[in-house]
């Protein structure tokens, strides 16, 4: 057989380097290139929201860049003049909109805060947002879950859908932390 | 050199002018009022006097943003800012610079003479341009991409606006874009090599050049910004120095062609050939997803279907989407009018014996072989067979394509070449294997044939082991690569299976059964 | 073999490595709500 790295021999070698030197196999080998965080299966084009070479996530919708009328836009001069924002005054639909488009963000945290004080909870496995269906009795309560109707924030169809469920306590999140500096 | 005294005062009042205009809440309307009156404040200043002037005006402007940028990181080094800094600090005086510059581009002369708005925008492009690479040269390590990035990126931005005034020279402005992108090109601001993939791979970028611009006339120019890359990260990816920046940027560059490949691989199936030229062989998985590209009007059939007839393919006899321009890669010389004429006399023999040495580089470390030229005669002699075979009213085979002018030269390449000869040798048949064509077609007749007449084993094992390094790698795999593969395990005719290196140890064995299995 | 040349052009990539760009640099200035990037629980929605 060939004795050098162009035959069969030299192949099995590297093979075999990469238990020890993946980066040297990382070229070779390659990687799994559905892992790099685009959508490969898309139906539709990813170069409109692709984010750059060293993004993990494709663009929000609000860091596209797209002709918006200067009166849209809020000039430097009077931005520190704005009310900052309070969450506590808006409305769910629009703290829902802050969770699930500014992911990422401090904001999809506090928004997260926000439905907290207000009684909604993540479901982490699910997630999704559930509260208390108010008037629907609870069919079952135990010290680790109970079982009854609730709300469920349904993101596609954007609207709240009751769903009768079986809750289990240490799935829900508890209060969002939002970090030291906000 | 020589500004005339006080245009650095007179040009800083003006940049912070133009800033205060900017601030103050404006409609479009105000914006277009103010900048009139802006103008003339800059006649007064007999900044528009002349050519001469403009330019002297943009590259101190340019200055005073760059170290504003340099000044602003400075400080957040010396004093690191208690909350994570917002960025937008950094982007303020480029924003409004290059605010200014688009609307002066956009506002000189009258939209039925694009000459002077192309000149400007080629002046500060130039000027952008210029002083990256005299920090690049100055700053050393030091050297900040920020705010080169942002200028151009902005730049680029506005003078894509959906406005009628920029319709009419959309082209023009991607070519300036262009050709500024090669001008401060990885090889020449190392760097500068993330932002400029970064600007490279924009999302308004990508939709322009290919997807926008009619008739795909940005995609030459596109073709050309990706083997600056490939060029710049040859060296390092073939020495496999795969430290983290450069396999950061690696990374980034894969996940670039996994768009591509994606949303336009029609691109990559026409500019394939030069890709692979620059990329180094080690790289196998960028290569093969290069090669993955077909037509998405094409349906692939499956590779692995029972008794696949590829050359009752409707698609099999068609040429390839791109036109390769020979005179590009073989251009004129003694040797491609040998080669012609052993071609078409298939004499004198002596030319097959200086075969090797017509493809050998004396003196260059690291390199004993001229890669790109085995590649340009591989794909012309491939595809002047398929024109001979095709002039006898045949279609390529295994027996049409053997006992030629053209299969001399191949068996030449397997008989007379060492291993490392070999080895790019077969490389280039391979990078050949792609969507069904006429070329992958013969190609993979070739590459089955060698292995059928190999006059010995060494050869089959270099055919052999050069298929399998392409088909152990991570997806995806190109169609021919498959196929070939698939034909030479299951046709008995190539003994695949006796061979020796087919068993010589336990992974390589199982990689083969494995590899069948998946196949049959 | 990597050359003198290649070293120095490793150095300078290296120290562009450090300071890599930041998806804002890519984006328009948005002075409202500008980007504040921060790791959010992966049970979160990332996209």
């Amino acid at each position: 057989m060939i004795p050098n790295q162009f035959g069969i021999v030299g192949l099995l070698t590297f093979i075999r380097a990469a238990e020890t030197d993946p980066s040297l196999v990382s070229l070779a080998l390659g990687q799994d290139l559905t892992a790099l965080g685009l959508n490969l299966n898309s139906p539709d084009n990813l170069y409109l929201t692709f984010a750059g070479p060293w993004a993990d996530t494709p663009c929000r919708p609000q860091d596209l860049d797209y002709h918006v009328p200067p009166e849209y836009l809020i000039n430097g001069s009077i931005r520190e003049k704005l009310a900052p924002l309070r969450l506590s005054r808006y409305k769910e639909d629009l703290l829902f909109y802050l969770f699930y488009c500014f992911v990422g963000d401090v904001l999809q945290i506090a928004a997260a805060a926000e439905l907290y004080n207000r009684e909604w909870r993540y479901h982490m496995e699910e997630k999704v947002w559930i509260s208390q269906a108010p008037g629907m009795p609870m069919v079952e309560k135990t010290t680790t879950y109970e079982r009854g109707t609730y709300y469920f924030f349904d993101a596609h169809n954007w609207r709240k859908v009751a769903k009768e469920f079986h809750l289990d306590y240490s799935k829900l999140e508890g209060r969002p932390q939002l970090p030291p500096h906000v | 050199y020589d500004d005339p005294p006080g245009l650095q005062d007179k040009t800083e009042n003006l940049l912070r002018e133009w800033r205060n205009v900017l601030l103050s809440p404006l409609t479009e309307i105000e914006i277009a009022q103010n900048f009139n009156l802006y103008v003339h404040r800059m006649n007064m200043n007999g900044i528009l006097k002349s050519d001469d002037m403009i330019t002297r005006f943009f590259r101190i402007a340019t200055q005073k943003c760059i170290e504003n940028v340099y000044q602003l990181l400075n400080d957040d080094r010396v004093n690191p800012p208690p909350t994570p800094v917002k960025k937008e600090k950094y982007y303020s005086m480029c924003d409004s610079f290059i605010k200014l510059v688009s609307l002066l581009i956009k506002n000189t002369a009258d939209s039925g003479n694009p000459t002077p708005k192309l000149n400007l925008l080629n002046k500060i492009l130039g000027i952008i341009a210029g002083w990256l690479l005299t920090d690049h040269e100055e700053h050393g390590s030091n050297f900040q991409q920020l705010p080169y990035h942002r200028l151009l990126l902005v730049l680029f931005l506005d003078m894509n606006m959906a406005e009628p005034v920029l319709e009419t020279i959309n082209y023009q402005v991607l070519t300036a874009f262009c050709h500024t992108l090669r001008i401060i090109r990885p090889n020449n601001a190392s760097g500068f090599c993330y932002a400029w993939l970064e600007l490279v791979a924009h999302r308004a970028f990508i939709n322009r050049v290919l997807a926008v611009t009619p008739q795909q006339k940005g995609w030459g120019m596109y073709s050309t910004l990706l083997i600056d890359l490939f060029k710049y990260l040859d060296p390092f990816l073939r020495n496999t120095e795969l430290a983290a920046p450069v396999m950061m940027l690696y990374k980034g560059t894969l996940k670039v062609l996994l768009v591509l490949l994606h949303d336009f691989p029609e691109f990559l199936c026409d500019y394939h050939y030069g890709f692979c030229d620059e990329i180094p062989p080690n790289c196998i998985q960028m290569r093969n997803l290069i090669l993955s590209a077909f037509p998405r009007n094409m349906r692939l059939p499956d590779p692995f279907t029972p008794n696949l007839k590829v050359d009752l393919l409707a698609e099999i006899s068609l040429p390839p989407r791109a036109v390769i321009n020979y005179a590009t890669i073989l251009p004129s010389s003694q040797f491609k009018k040998d080669l012609d004429a052993y071609l078409k006399a298939r004499a004198p023999v002596t030319f097959l014996s200086e075969l090797r040495s017509n493809m050998q580089v004396l003196n260059d470390p690291g390199r004993r072989y001229n890669s790109q030229l085995m590649n340009a005669v591989v794909l012309y002699v491939g595809t002047q067979a398929i024109a001979h075979i095709r002039s006898k009213g045949q279609t390529p085979n295994m027996s049409t394509i053997a006992h030629s002018a053209h299969m001399d030269i191949f068996q030449n390449f397997t008989v007379d070449f060492d291993f490392e000869g070999r080895y790019l040798f077969l490389n280039a048949i391979a990078n050949q294997l792609r969507y069904p064509n006429s070329h992958t077609h013969y190609f993979s007749c070739c590459l089955l044939y060698l292995f059928a007449e190999a006059n010995s084993e060494a050869v089959q094992e270099q055919i052999t082991r050069m298929l399998l390094e392409r088909l152990i790698v991570n997806r995806p795999h190109p169609w021919g690569l498959l196929v070939t593969f698939i034909e030479l395990i299951k046709n008995p005719i190539y003994k695949f299976w006796t061979h020796e290196f087919v068993h010589c140890a336990p992974e390589i064995k199982k990689l083969f059964e494995s590899v069948a299995r998946s196949c049959i | 073999p990597l050359n003198s040349e290649h070293q120095l052009q490793f150095q300078m990539m290296e120290a562009a490595f450090y300071h890599m760009p930041h998806p804002s640099d890519s984006e328009r200035t948005r002075l409202y709500l500008p980007r504040n990037i921060c790791q959010t629980p992966i049970y979160y929605n990332q996209v």
